[in-house]
């Protein structure tokens, strides 16, 4: 009944941290106990929670077994809501686990011991390496962020095909992937073309509920705040709302 | 008396693909011969030269010593442009050369035998991994595209100490940084905030051809083209025009 949400997508620049930070804040707020993973040694997420990656343990700590969730982890301002920070040390996972037995496993073992957790979301570095694998090998759910546009069109097909071969060789439990429009801007005749197209070709599987362009989201990131906290009634804040109460009917109806 | 120019930014998002494509065409028409080389298994540059990522040689070749820049090369419709193209085989690079003899100077070997060449451009997939290890241990230029966005303002922090250590301990060849401000939009107060914090610390580091937000850049992508070609008098191509026509002026005071 514990779902884990991965949000990951190869191309870069598309939302996914922002997405990551602000479900989870929303799932928080929404009553459920949530559990962040920044997986990017940018540390993006850690920062958009006002977090520093700095010395204590955290996910590179988790995922090398050498902490427990309980130790990789930290409180939030957001009642409900731990993470497990992020540092330069995961930039180095993929050679360290190039010699590891069952290396994809590292993140699901970690998490299999953790009780009392109702969503773990996990932010993916853009990159089809060992972190993202390690992720899609754990998820419940993956959530791909997608913006209107030609590459990023083209990074769907990518990223569609890579969770499908994780899913086939590593995680048969993986039954629920929902692709996100993000930055969406329907005045655009391009990116409603591109929109229209992705719709034409993936149908249901692209979720209702779309994250619209809004300025707010990235003047949270300078507050390090996620944008459910500094723009409560921006859209943006509205639209991630709307995805997390999404998110958790699919629990009640599953 | 070559330069080989690397495009390179850890932050996904931020216009690699785009300044990489359109730099050598500029290159290109302003009648220096150049070699685009695509080192993100996204293969997007190959896909904005029309190019296919096919079962021909590549970048990935080029790389692991299996064939010469000739072999792995191809022609474009631009004179003078020749492409390495990218393909789903550069993912597993880090893995494969993690245990190869200096696997950080691949690129480098690959590129020492090859004469007849003005500019070498590579674009770098959104990673700190071993494919823009390779790329900025060959560098005699790096550029960082950086976008107006806290997340992006923190990206450059990141990238900029990556490149000094790629500068001290493998290429001390490397002595011009150039920062490129991409997606300029100065009407918007947020972002112009981030532009002058960036000028602010980085000073002369910044170059001063900035790259507006021009929706004939992601229009191009969609059709395959580089916006010097689908869009000749758009703000994109002049800016793109007046940065080719920067770098190639450092070559002469130099
Ligand atoms: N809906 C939105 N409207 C406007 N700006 C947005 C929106 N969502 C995200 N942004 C901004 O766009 C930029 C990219 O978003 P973000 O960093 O979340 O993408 P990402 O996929 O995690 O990037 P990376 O691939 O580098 O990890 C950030 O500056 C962010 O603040
Ligand atoms: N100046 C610009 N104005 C408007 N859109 C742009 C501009 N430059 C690039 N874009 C668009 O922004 C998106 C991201 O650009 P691009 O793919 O070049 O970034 P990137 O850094 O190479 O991304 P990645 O990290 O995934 O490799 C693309 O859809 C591109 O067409
Ligand atoms: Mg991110
Ligand atoms: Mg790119």
């Amino acid at each position: 009944n514990r779902e884990i949400i991965v949000v990951f997508n190869q191309k870069g620049g598309v939302g996914k941290t922002t997405t990551a930070v602000n479900i989870s804040v929303c799932l928080s707020l929404l009553g459920m106990r949530t559990l962040l993973i920044d997986l990017d040694s940018q540390s993006n997420a850690t920062q958009c929670c006002g977090l520093q990656a700095d010395c204590q343990f955290g996910s590179y700590d988790l995922l090398m077994g050498t902490a427990t969730v309980e130790q990789a982890s930290r409180d939030t301002n957001i009642s409900g809501m731990r993470v497990c920070a992020a540092d330069d040390k995961l930039a180095g996972v993929d050679l360290e686990l190039a010699s590891a037995e069952r290396p994809q496993f590292k993140l699901s073992e970690a998490l299999a011991k953790e009780v009392g957790i109702d969503y773990v979301v996990i932010d993916c570095p853009p990159t089809l390496g060992m972190l993202p694998i390690n992720a899609l090998a754990s998820a419940t759910i993956v959530l791909i962020p997608v913006t209107p546009e030609p590459l990023s069109h083209a990074g769907l097909h990518r990223a569609w095909k890579h969770i499908m071969k994780v899913k086939s060789h590593l995680n048969n439990r993986l039954d629920k992937i929902g692709i996100l429009m993000t930055m969406v801007d329907d005045k655009d005749k391009t990116r409603s073309d591109v929109d229209r197209a992705i719709h034409a070709e993936f149908g249901t599987r692209v979720l209702p509920i779309r994250i619209s362009r809004d300025n707010a989201m990235m003047e949270a990131s300078g507050k390090n705040l996620p944008v459910v906290i500094s723009a409560p009634n921006s859209s943006g804040t509205r639209n991630y709302l709307d995805l997390a109460e999404l998110l958790i009917s699919w629990k009640s109806a599953s």
